[in-house]
């Protein structure tokens, strides 16, 4: 049982305050790529029917005013009410890395039966930021925009915006945010100008010394969300008009999907997630298409700079805190999204593994990222989600990654070396793996009879 | 989920809240409701997702597409039956668990 609600109390509107930098991002990321067909809405599970549209009005209000925020006055607060209520404190988005964890608190379903509804958490991570719009991987409702998303600390980092959307009616399963500082800073501004000194004082008052500097934020924030953090050894890998990930094992060694680099000697070009600049390499390993392990290694012409090499895992449990970094939904437009969850299964032949599943969110173009143990050790790359070919359903939380282990030696065979020759041998792999990878069950014995 | 999120958990709750959309009897026009934040208390300042009012603007919803428009939009932009409600919950803290044990004895949806 929860502490019933408090009556509705009514409220007036003091103004409707769009965040100009929260647009900006948004065209940019979503706006100039129609072919894409990003969708928006606080509707059901499924994509919005009309394809025609892309985002925007045909959605219903609330997605026709992503970006705008209400700023409302209670008019009956009585004292009884201030007693005791710790100040609400906002930290600045910028300050908070890829991968923080986040919570946000909202209500699904809006005003419906909040008795029971009211104020349901939901836990996940900073997946991506572009300025003050953020995405995270925290499940969110239809009901739960403007909800409030906090740090660990307790302090507020932004407010949902978009609770859920689809890429060509592929659920993506990331919500948009826009950060509370910048939101905040807009809404102070509009209410001096309407004239509103002391609400404007009220909300400048929330934010925290540093976000009210605006000049000084944005770099800091750069500094601190690129430095020494995991997912830095992701990579964007671009072979002619194909893209995906890929993961930087060593300064002139990048692994990634064959279905990513699929021909040996072709040329690719490598772009970290540091603003260095792009490297070209060479694919000099790639599995046949017979080869459930779809694998490529990719040899630099130039040493990556400023990339913490990761180092390799060598224990796979299932239910531990994973996550999947790549450039899966928006490419270089904004850097790797980091996406939570668990490892949720290792699949094994003859006591070594084979296959793992996490629960990650994962979208096209993530294929060759890196699987990471919350300490930052690699697991494995990730090969694919699941997809049902009956429904053309697209599942984003349950995917394949190919465990390290079964790499590992032929790599580092390969950096002593420079011989391939143990890496032909992830061509010819037991028929038991292969029958793991069709999505086939292990025989094991023959079934007996229940007669 | 474990103690490293107290902090957050206790913040979402006391600054949790819904905001609900009324117009006078268009039927059509709602109930619109959305999740919100209340920033201060003791200002009774609530901050909420614009879409709740975009049914009631006056130059309608098209008013909040991106363009040359202003990036705000005062009370007046809104019709006057425009009627704004904000329910919230007790959060944490003796005075709500004081209010739990009483919640114990009623349903918890009529």
């Amino acid at each position: 049982a929860q502490p019933a609600p408090r009556s509705p109390a009514c409220a007036r509107l003091l103004l409707l305050a769009c965040c100009p930098a929260f647009r900006a991002s948004f065209a940019r990321l979503f706006g100039g790529d129609v072919p894409e067909q990003w969708r928006f809405a606080g509707g059901g599970p499924e994509p919005p029917e009309d394809e025609a549209s892309t985002s925007g009005a045909d959605e219903g209000p609330l997605l026709a005013a992503l970006g705008w925020f209400a700023l409302l006055r209670l008019e009956d607060c009585t004292v009884k009410e201030v007693m005791g209520s710790p100040r609400l404190s906002v930290v600045p988005a910028a300050s908070l890395p890829k991968g923080a964890p986040l919570l946000t608190c909202g209500s699904p379903f809006g005003a419906f039966c909040p008795d029971i509804f009211l104020n349901s958490l939901s836990r996940g991570v900073l997946s991506n930021a572009a300025g003050p719009l953020l995405l995270t991987d925290a499940r969110c409702l239809p009901g739960t925009e403007g909800a409030g998303v906090f740090s660990t600390h307790g302090a507020l980092v932004a407010l949902v915006a978009a609770p859920l959307c689809w890429r060509a009616r592929e659920w993506v399963g990331l919500s948009l945010l826009c950060a509370a500082d910048a939101l905040l800073r807009s809404a102070a501004l509009a209410l001096r100008r309407l004239g509103l000194q002391a609400e404007a004082k009220e909300l400048a008052a929330l934010l925290p010394r540093q976000a009210r500097d605006t000049s000084a934020g944005p770099q800091r924030a750069q500094v601190l969300q690129e430095h020494g953090a995991a997912w830095l050894a992701a990579v964007l890998v671009e072979c002619g008009s194909v893209w995906g990930s890929g993961v930087a094992l060593a300064p002139r060694l990048v692994l990634t999907c064959r279905h990513v680099a699929p021909r040996e000697n072709k040329r690719v070009l490598v772009r970290p997630a540091t603003k260095s600049p792009p490297v070209w390499g060479e694919v000099v390993f790639a599995t046949q298409d017979t080869s459930p392990y779809d694998v490529a290694v990719v040899k630099l012409e130039e040493s990556l700079k400023g990339i913490p090499f990761p180092v390799l895992a060598s224990y796979f449990h299932e239910g531990e805190d994973v996550c999947v970094v790549g450039f899966g939904a928006f490419g270089q437009a904004c850097g790797p999204s980091v996406t939570s969850g668990i490892l949720s299964a290792v699949v094994e032949v003859n006591e070594a593994p084979v296959m793992l599943q996490t629960t990650c969110a994962v979208h096209g173009g993530s294929s060759g990222g890196p699987l990471f143990t919350s300490s930052g050790e690699l697991l494995g790359i990730i090969t694919s989600n699941t997809r049902d070919n009956s429904t053309g359903a697209t599942y984003p939380h349950l995917n394949f990654s190919i465990p390290m282990a079964v790499l590992q030696p032929a790599l580092s065979q390969y950096r002593c070396t420079g011989e391939l020759l143990p890496l032909r041998e992830l061509d010819r792999p037991s028929e038991q793996v292969r029958v793991v990878w069709r999505l086939q069950r292990v025989p094991a014995q023959p079934h007996q009879s229940k007669l | 989920m474990g103690r490293r999120w107290g902090p957050a958990m206790a913040a979402g709750e006391r600054a949790g809240c819904v905001v609900s959309a009324r117009g006078a009897g268009a039927e059509a026009e709602g109930p619109w409701s959305c999740s919100g934040v209340l920033l201060n208390r003791r200002a009774g300042l609530v901050l909420c997702h614009g879409g709740i009012v975009a049914p009631f603007l006056r130059a309608g919803p098209g008013a909040l597409q991106p363009g040359t428009g202003p990036s705000f939009l005062g009370p007046d932009s809104c019709r006057d039956d425009l009627r704004l409600y904000v329910q919230w919950g007790p959060g944490r803290g003796p005075r709500a668990r004081a209010e739990l044990r009483g919640a114990l004895c009623t349903p918890p949806c009529s």
